[in-house]
């Protein structure tokens, strides 16, 4: 068998099928299979196996590296407290997310403080309460419509005098398309970095992976607002393949932390990309 | 716009007298690129392009409309016909309480609408109960008492019990405490999760409801199509709640559900206070998905 730089037409067919029920996207879905096809022009295979193998590292090569994906707990040298602010549309799995992550931290030995800055939605306090108590670690937390700014303070506040290593703020969902609420996420924000100068350090946005294109928009609108450094995607235990997340990636540069598979403490993997792009196909 | 887009396209169409396949190839690429991007099925899409396409075939140009404003047209009219004309009520049942059942995935908004059907129903002199059935979810039951509160309207639950008992509980309560409309919340599943699966099931041969609500986001991209098809085999339910439609979302997921599983669309939600809740009406679903 001699090395072909061709893809055959019913192949590139079904590889676009699979992308687009994914949910990558039309305009994403054209680029990818371009940049697969000038790969495969200049690499060539000889074997199905090899062009599958061409495929999926050209996929995996379109995520931002994970510089945490050895050591996702990994704190920077002489951060203290890292703090994190989780942000994100309604019901995406934020909460739910916090509880899990503020686990993780804490089973690795470190002191964690979750802030319940989610003054707005019925029982949000008493959700979060839940998961810091089965977490094991403390939680801030101020009445219904009290200012989220101000329990976010607290939270950084409480954490430094007691020399606590991690930080974990809860903000409620909110869509991008509401500037008061994208005005308040951005007083959040402030509040936070008034508390500790080099806070937030971390502001991960949370996606449904069941979500369409409007993940797109969501992200580039809450990157403007308060600059995202890091995603999550959650329900990747469902039938959704959460394929927005290459677009969505590559639009505001920046890597996917953790995906939540599950509804319980532990269902929180650190992303690979690698596997990611496997489950694409499966 | 699609139109604009359109135009462009088939600005060659003019003084073409007639729609043939070849001078519409390039427009027909240009709606589907446009219904993709909107979260509409692919296979949907696929279907649909075909209906539009022999609709156009041999339509004239008439000059007093662009030939894009006309495909338009042809897409819009399709559209709307496909979201359904006809306005979907609830089935309330001759002899009360009437049993309404919500179900749908994580997050979709469940609770949240079974406190704004609540309040709409007790705006048109019904007196509902709110039955608290999502007994996982940390706080679930808070999430919905809290919300009856509000709108004063009572919150059944029993915390001891699992969903089916406090399901089966509820309907007596109903009727003892002379409550004419049951809403039950129940928790956010997968529909491969076929325990859950089978709970619903359960609480549907159990309480045998007058109507199920099928909760969606209004984000939901290409499985809408999974979800829903699934959910309807297992319980055949009666609409479908579409939600956060507030946003800036094309919906596109109005048009896949309402074609594969073909059943109505009956409210949308539009915001998180329990006034935030709106009939369905197609004609401005179809200029949304179009964008
Ligand atoms: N199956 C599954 N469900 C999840 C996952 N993450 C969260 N959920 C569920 O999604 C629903 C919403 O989760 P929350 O944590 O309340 O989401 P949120 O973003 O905090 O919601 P708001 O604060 O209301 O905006 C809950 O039923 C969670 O159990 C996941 O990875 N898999
Ligand atoms: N903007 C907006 N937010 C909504 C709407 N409906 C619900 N929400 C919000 O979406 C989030 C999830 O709503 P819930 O009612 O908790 O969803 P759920 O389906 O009961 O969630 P689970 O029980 O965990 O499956 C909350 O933050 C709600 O306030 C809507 O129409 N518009
Ligand atoms: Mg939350
Ligand atoms: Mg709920």
């Amino acid at each position: 068998i001699s090395a072909t730089g061709k893809i055959d037409e019913n192949f590139l067919e079904q590889l676009e099928e699979i992308f687009i029920r994914a949910d990558v996207g039309a305009e994403a879905t054209q680029t990818i299979i371009e940049n697969i096809k000038k790969k495969v022009k200049e690499v060539r295979y000889e074997t199905q196996e090899e062009l599958q193998t061409i495929i999926r590292e050209q996929l995996a090569s379109i995520f931002v590296p994970n510089k945490y994906e050895e050591e996702p707990l990994t704190i920077p040298e002489g951060i203290k407290p890292y703090v994190i602010m989780v942000v994100g549309v309604n019901g995406a799995g934020k909460t739910t997310t916090i509880g899990k992550l503020a686990n993780r931290y804490k089973e690795a030995g470190k002191e964690v403080f979750i802030g319940a800055a989610d003054t707005f939605r019925a029982a949000a306090n008493e959700q979060l309460e839940v998961w810091a108590q089965r977490a094991g670690v403390k939680i801030i937390q101020q009445k219904q419509g009290s200012d989220p700014a101000a329990v976010a303070f607290d939270t950084v506040q409480s954490a430094q005098s007691k020399n606590a290593d991690v930080v974990i703020i809860d903000t409620a969902g909110r869509l991008h398309t509401k500037t008061h609420l994208m005005e308040e996420l951005k007083k959040i924000k402030r509040a936070i970095q008034k508390s500790h100068s080099t806070a937030p350090h971390e502001i991960l946005l949370v996606l449904d992976s069941t979500t369409g294109q409007n993940a797109l928009q969501q992200a580039k609108l809450f990157n403007e607002v308060v600059g995202v450094t890091g995603l999550i995607l959650t329900k990747l235990d469902g039938t959704a393949k959460g394929g927005i997340v290459f677009a969505v990636s590559r639009l505001i540069n920046v890597p996917v932390r953790y995906i939540g598979v599950g509804e319980q403490m532990d269902d929180l993997q650190p992303f690979n990309s690698k596997k990611f792009v496997e489950a694409l196909f499966s | 716009t699609l139109t604009q887009k359109l135009d462009t396209v088939l600005h060659k169409l003019r003084g073409q007298g007639r729609i043939s396949e070849t001078n519409i190839a390039e427009s027909l690429r240009e709606v589907r690129l446009a219904l993709l991007d909107a979260d509409v099925n692919i296979q949907v899409v696929k279907d649909f392009i075909d209906t539009v396409q022999k609709k156009s075939l041999g339509q004239e140009v008439i000059t007093s409309l662009s030939p894009g404003q006309l495909i338009v047209k042809i897409i819009y009219d399709e559209l709307v016909k496909l979201l359904g004309t006809e306005k979907e009520e609830i089935q309330f049942s001759t002899t009360p309480p009437s049993i309404i059942m919500v179900v749908g995935l994580q997050g979709s908004g469940k609770t949240t609408f079974s406190g704004k059907l609540a309040n709409l129903l007790k705006s048109k002199g019904k007196n509902p109960l709110l039955v608290a059935a999502d007994t996982y979810r940390p706080a679930a039951i808070d999430q919905l008492e809290t919300l009856g509160k509000t709108i004063d309207v009572p919150v059944f639950t029993n915390r001891k019990e699992k969903p089916l008992s406090i399901a089966k509980q509820s309907i007596d309560h109903a009727r003892s405490t002379m409550r004419d409309v049951v809403i039950i919340d129940t928790a956010g599943r997968l529909a491969i999760d076929e325990e859950m699966m089978q709970e619903v099931e359960s609480i549907k041969k159990s309480v045998q409801p007058d109507e199920i609500l099928f909760v969606v986001d209004a984000m939901i991209g290409q499985d809408a199509v999974t979800t829903a098809k699934i959910f309807n085999e297992r319980i055949n339910f009666d609409g479908v709640v579409l939600t956060k439609l507030d946003g800036d979302t094309r919906g596109g997921a109005a048009l896949s559900i309402r074609s594969i599983v073909q059943k109505p669309i009956k409210f949308i939600g539009v915001g998180e206070k329990l006034d935030a809740l709106e009939l369905f009406y197609p004609e401005r679903m179809a200029s949304r998905i179009l964008g």
